[in-house]
This record gives structure tokens, sequence and C-alpha cells, in this order.
């Protein structure tokens, strides 16, 4: 299906640390 | 958490001694909403460019420019910024700008989205979504819509879109929104 994220849901990735 | 496009962020800075093409740079490419941030954390703020630069994030294969076959029959949706407004609200406006493209905020209509341009200028730095088709009159203005809505602006702020063949070929004045 399509991705659609809305802004809160993409917020919530800024300060979230990398995997590795 | 992946994207439903993959992104381009392309650098323009000014060199009058050098052409327009040469002044552009590919900085990098990503498709996850993890490199979204990665690429947005670790590059400088518009309001920190030199008047001149541009940042531009397009759909991957598209080119930042009018003469891209996916842009030549498209056109902008264009937010003018007074020079007050470099302080306050510029970072602020290109961020929502930036999460409403990649996030897909147009529904059916994100497939129309080429991408996304900020230019910092002297006499006033601009913002625009660049669309695909000037012609497609339902989605240019169902865009313009939520992407007035995704900026916040006030309802009796107008913004206004132009078609690339207008920007190329017609001065200022005679520009019709």
């Amino acid at each position: 299906g399509k991705k659609q994220y809305d802004r809160e849901f993409l917020l919530d990735f800024q300060f979230m640390p990398a995997c590795i | 958490h992946r994207l439903q496009s993959r992104w381009a962020l392309w650098f323009f800075k000014n060199d009058r001694s050098r052409a327009w093409q040469d002044n552009l740079h590919l900085v990098t490419k990503f498709d996850t909403v993890e490199d979204f941030w990665a690429v947005y954390n670790h590059t400088q703020l518009p309001s920190k460019l030199s008047p001149g630069c541009d940042y531009s994030l397009f759909k991957d294969g598209i080119e930042p420019m009018w003469e891209d076959p996916r842009n030549k029959r498209g056109g902008r949706w264009l937010v003018s910024l007074s020079k007050q407004q470099r302080h306050m609200e510029l970072d602020h406006l290109w961020l929502e700008t930036l999460l409403c493209v990649i996030g897909e905020s147009f529904g059916e209509y994100s497939r129309e989205v080429c991408g996304a341009v900020i230019n910092i200028r002297t006499k006033g730095d601009k913002i625009a979504v660049w669309t695909q088709e000037a012609e497609n009159r339902t989605g240019v203005i169902h865009i313009g819509h939520v992407y007035k809505e995704c900026l916040g602006l006030p309802p009796k702020m107008i913004i206004g879109y132009q078609a690339h063949a207008d920007t190329a070929t017609k001065s200022n004045t005679l520009l019709k929104n």
C-alpha cells in the first residue's frame, strides 16, 4: 500500500538513535 | 520505515564564474524516515546559508530544473517570505514542507509532486512545492490547499501557483499566478 506518514509520526524519529 | 518514494537532496551555491548547472550538486539520496533525519540533522539550516544558495529535495530521477521532462509541463506553489521571516519562520516552514512531501500528505495527488525548493535570497527567501502538470487543475488545487494547511498559513494569506513555462519566459512583473 501507499506509505503515507503524518508529521507527528515523522517527528517522533528525529532524535531517535540510529540502529546499528 | 520506508518512504513511498526515494528522495534526492540537492544543493546549489551561486558562483557567477561557472555555469548554472555546475553550481548544482547532488548531496545524497534517502528512502527511509530514519535516513531523512540523519540527513536533516547533519545539514546546515536554510537560515544559515548565504544568499544565492538553494536546497532542493526531489524524487529520485527528477532533476531540480524546469528542463527535466517531469517538470517542464509543471509549476510551483510559491511561498514568498519577507526578510524578517528568515529569522523567525524560514527553517520551520522548510521543515514542514519537507515533512509534507516525504510523508506523501497529498493523498492520491502525491504522485503529482516532483519536489520542493528553498531559495535563499537577499531580497526575500522563497519556498516552493513543484508539481508535474500545471494543467491538472484538480491536483494542483488539492496540493495547494493541503500545503497551505501543512505550513499553518492563515486562511486569508494567499499563495500563488506559477507554471514553469511562464517563469522561464516572462519577467517577474508579467508573471501571472
